[in-house]
């Protein structure tokens, strides 16, 4: 799986996601990636959500909305909100996996409960990084 | 209104450590580098967000190293099935594609749904008429195509015939 999330410079957000699924799936299994609120959400007034890992707990989850919501009902930041959805939630799930995300002020958190993630991110007049693991 | 922001990830708990060489682990961070690049060349040109997003994704699609687009995983069918979606935040506008094969890029088959429907999801069939009615490009199943995903599928058949395969997420998460 493969997203990407962006704020631009007039303040607005947007996600996106793609993948191929799980090896040796079931023809038909669909999982969270293009399911809007659960693998992929945008909200100018919140953050941008782009996730991978297991599908079907993320699904569960609802769990891209479910930053979305914490922040929007609870005024918590999107660092302490998406920690939470991952760390706590999604493992509670035996789901692993993790996600990408900006907010309306282009802050980025990454967080995630497994190895093997590839990220990379770039925020204008802060350089570029890529990290594996 | 401050800066632009971009954060992309390349999937998750694909490869054990063990398994990433230095060079591996040399094409993984040129290949975020390239995708950067290219979001970056999108919001630094003044762009939207919703722009960036999808020329990042679709750079992310055109490389083999990842599981989406040109070296998608295989389906236990021997197929391979393609599933993508975006999401503007300035209007909840949004478009999603599942269960497709053939556009080179999935993730503009989304955003076709986004752009000439009235619908969020699409799929199969209906999903690839809108592809084709968009002028997206087709590719065949030699494009799509990679040998480390054809042996990892079968790998993952074998140790299902042999009763070995295990829940390790890697092979979960493809």
């Amino acid at each position: 799986t493969v997203g990407a999330v962006a704020r631009d410079r007039n303040g607005h957000l947007a996600a996106a996601t793609s993948t191929g699924g799980m090896t040796a799936k079931r023809s038909g299994r669909v999982g969270d990636s293009p399911v809007i609120g659960a693998g992929t959400y945008a909200d100018d007034a919140t953050c941008a959500v782009s996730a991978t890992g297991d599908g079907e707990a993320f699904l569960r989850l609802c769990a891209a909305h479910e930053i979305d919501a914490r922040m929007r009902l609870t005024g918590v930041s999107l660092e302490l909100a998406a920690e939470d959805v991952i760390m706590t939630e999604l493992t509670a799930l035996n789901g692993t996996g993790g996600i990408i995300a900006v907010d309306r002020n282009g802050a980025i958190t990454t967080p995630f409960n497994c190895e093997g993630m590839y990220r990379g991110w770039s925020v204008e007049g802060d350089g570029r990084k890529t990290a594996i693991y | 209104m401050g800066g632009f922001s971009l954060a992309v990830h390349g999937g998750a708990g694909v490869l054990h450590r063990d398994q990433m060489t230095p060079e591996r682990e040399a094409d993984y961070h040129a290949a975020l580098d390239r995708v950067l690049s290219t979001g970056e060349a999108v919001l630094d040109a003044d762009g939207s967000a919703l722009d960036a997003v999808t020329q990042a994704v679709c750079a992310l699609e055109n490389e083999p190293l990842f599981n989406a687009g040109r070296g998608a995983v295989f389906t236990r069918n021997e197929q391979q099935e393609m599933d993508a979606a975006l999401m503007d935040g300035r209007n909840r506008q949004a478009g999603a594609v599942a269960g497709i094969f053939g556009p080179k890029n999935p993730v503009l088959a989304a955003r076709s749904v986004l752009e000439h429907t009235d619908h969020v999801l699409m799929i199969g069939e209906g999903a690839l008429a809108v592809a084709r009615a968009a002028g997206l490009d087709f590719e065949d199943k030699d494009y799509f195509f990679t040998q480390e995903r054809w042996d990892a599928l079968q790998e993952t058949l074998k140790m299902e015939a042999e009763g070995t395969l295990d829940d390790d997420p890697s092979r979960r998460h493809g």
